[in-house]
């Protein structure tokens, strides 16, 4: 999860 | 979502709609760098590779739609549109983009958190974004007169990074392992070459001045 945490932002 | 990610994508947002206005609407590309245009198409096509693989909202989906019609259609209106063509300062805009691409590609295969094919790509659009504005602030610092679009074009995709890094900071603070070195150090890189824009920005707006960058 901490991975793709920051694929939610563009 | 935060409100300083939110105002970050608004004025991120606001930004394109700026440029697609001055381009659809007076047919005017003057000042504006086909160079870093490009760089941006590039951009968000390596970095939203997931667009059809990965859900995360509707939201998420239409902004990365957005950015990808809109930056390829700024391109296509540089190039092909016979009336926004001709107000190209194509003998301004001389940088050598095409440079930045390979480093910014070793870079990604070499500094990544996960060596696949997406990662890589992802990476590689943060290094490359990171950059991408170079062209066009060169071309800012040859144009003699400035238009206010152009002005705050510039200005609102640097306050979107700006934004970013507040939203990082926010959520350093409020969610658990929340690190990401790589966009954090390459979103920074990134803002502080708005700096010395900033600078003369404020300076011509104080001033109630014509903005000009010295060469």
């Amino acid at each position: 999860v901490e991975q793709e945490s920051l694929k939610d932002e563009l | 979502m935060n409100i300083f990610r939110l105002a970050g994508d608004m004025t991120h947002l606001a930004s394109v709609l700026v440029l697609l206005l001055k381009i659809h609407t007076i047919k005017s590309c003057a000042g504006i760098s086909l160079k870093t245009q490009e760089l941006f198409a590039i951009v968000f096509a390596s970095r939203y590779l997931d667009i059809f693989t990965d859900f995360i909202s509707l939201y998420n989906t239409l902004m990365k739609l957005i950015f990808l019609g809109s930056s390829f259609s700024i391109v296509w209106y540089i190039r092909r549109h016979k009336l926004v063509r001709r107000s190209y300062d194509k003998d301004q805009d001389t940088f050598r983009h095409y440079f930045l691409l390979l480093p910014c590609f070793i870079l990604a295969l070499l500094i990544n958190e996960k060596f696949t094919f997406k990662e890589v790509m992802w990476t590689f659009s943060l290094y490359l974004e990171a950059v991408a504005i170079l062209p066009q602030l060169v071309l800012l610092q040859r144009t003699k007169n400035i238009d206010n679009l152009t002005g705050q074009y510039v200005f609102l995709l640097g306050a979107y990074r700006g934004l970013y890094i507040l939203n990082w900071i926010y959520r350093y603070f409020t969610e658990p392992h929340y690190v990401h070195w790589i966009p954090w150090i390459s979103g920074l890189v990134q803002t502080l070459l708005y700096a010395d824009f900033f600078y003369y920005y404020f300076e011509s707006w104080k001033n109630n001045k014509k903005l000009q960058l010295p060469a």
